[in-house]
């Protein structure tokens, strides 16, 4: 069985919220550590995961592995319209594995509404252990969260794809569309400063600036964010949701490639 | 503008 409590204003809504336009439905998995989810865009070329430790939530409680899929659209539709200070509580159990349970309970205690969410068939798709594979990665570039949400809003002005390419101590941001261009560099500063940018090898990479601006939402709920990139692989954008917790959101978006 | 990857290609064989 699995039970979990959280406050409508937590993050986790929140970063759900942050993630809609990019997918609609997701593969939980709960275990008592924590939950997990992960999600592919419709088209296959972003992919989101999600883990929050158990004790971020104000309750939590998973006596056996859970795995399911959840229209994550539908639920937060329905919790959009709970009062701010509301307790959402959701339950899933063993005994029927069809759906989970969505209560919401005024902040007075007064009123609670429940909901039953049909559970939905997904074809899981695991990605190989992220911390790994970094590890072989050309550059990383840890920024503030307000810079890169900066830079995509610069970038959307144009409608195109972005070439992120590393460039002598710092990253290129380069956009080309209908109506123009847009070059934005990003140095790494002298003194020390909550910007690192480390390159081991050149590496330049043609995205969707659309994904761009989706992952620039969820970082506004975290002060850093760090990019990784690889030649010929696919960008990785890690963050921490929220100070002090140890929630963690990664975005994983394949890359165009040119000819 | 190029061909846009997907993935799935890049994650296939694990």
């Amino acid at each position: 069985m699995l039970e979990l409590k959280l406050v409508k204003e937590s993050l986790f809504l929140n970063v759900l919220e942050a993630i809609l336009d990019l997918v609609a439905v997701a593969s939980v998995s709960c275990s008592s550590t924590g939950l997990k989810l992960q999600a592919m865009d419709a088209k296959g070329v972003a992919f989101i995961s999600l883990l929050i430790p158990a004790k971020e939530f104000q309750f939590y409680h998973c006596d056996k592995d859970l795995s399911m899929g959840i229209a994550i659209g539908d639920m937060v539709e329905a919790i959009r319209s709970a009062d701010k200070d509301g307790t959402i509580t959701i339950k899933a159990s063993d005994e029927n594995f069809r759906n989970i349970t969505v209560s919401i309970e005024s902040p007075e205690c007064n009123e609670t509404t429940s909901f039953s969410l049909l559970l939905v068939t997904l074809k899981r798709f695991c990605i190989p252990e992220l911390q790994g594979l970094l590890k072989k990665y050309d550059a990383c570039v840890q920024m503030p969260s307000v810079d890169f949400m900066r830079i995509c809003k610069y970038l959307s002005n144009v409608d195109g794809d972005v070439d992120i390419s590393t460039i002598d101590k710092g990253i290129r941001f380069f956009a080309l569309g209908k109506c123009g261009c847009l070059n934005v560099k990003y140095m790494q500063p002298e003194k020390a400063t909550d910007i690192d940018i480390s390159v081991q090898a050149p590496v330049s990479l043609t995205l969707d600036l659309k994904y761009m601006n989706s992952f620039a939402k969820v970082s506004a709920l975290s002060n850093q964010v760090k990019l990784c990139l690889s030649k010929g692989q696919p960008l990785v954008v890690q963050c921490k949701i929220g100070q002090k917790t140890k929630s963690r959101i990664i975005y994983l978006l394949a890359p165009k490639i040119k000819g | 503008s190029g061909v846009q990857r997907s993935i799935k290609e890049f994650y296939r064989s694990t």
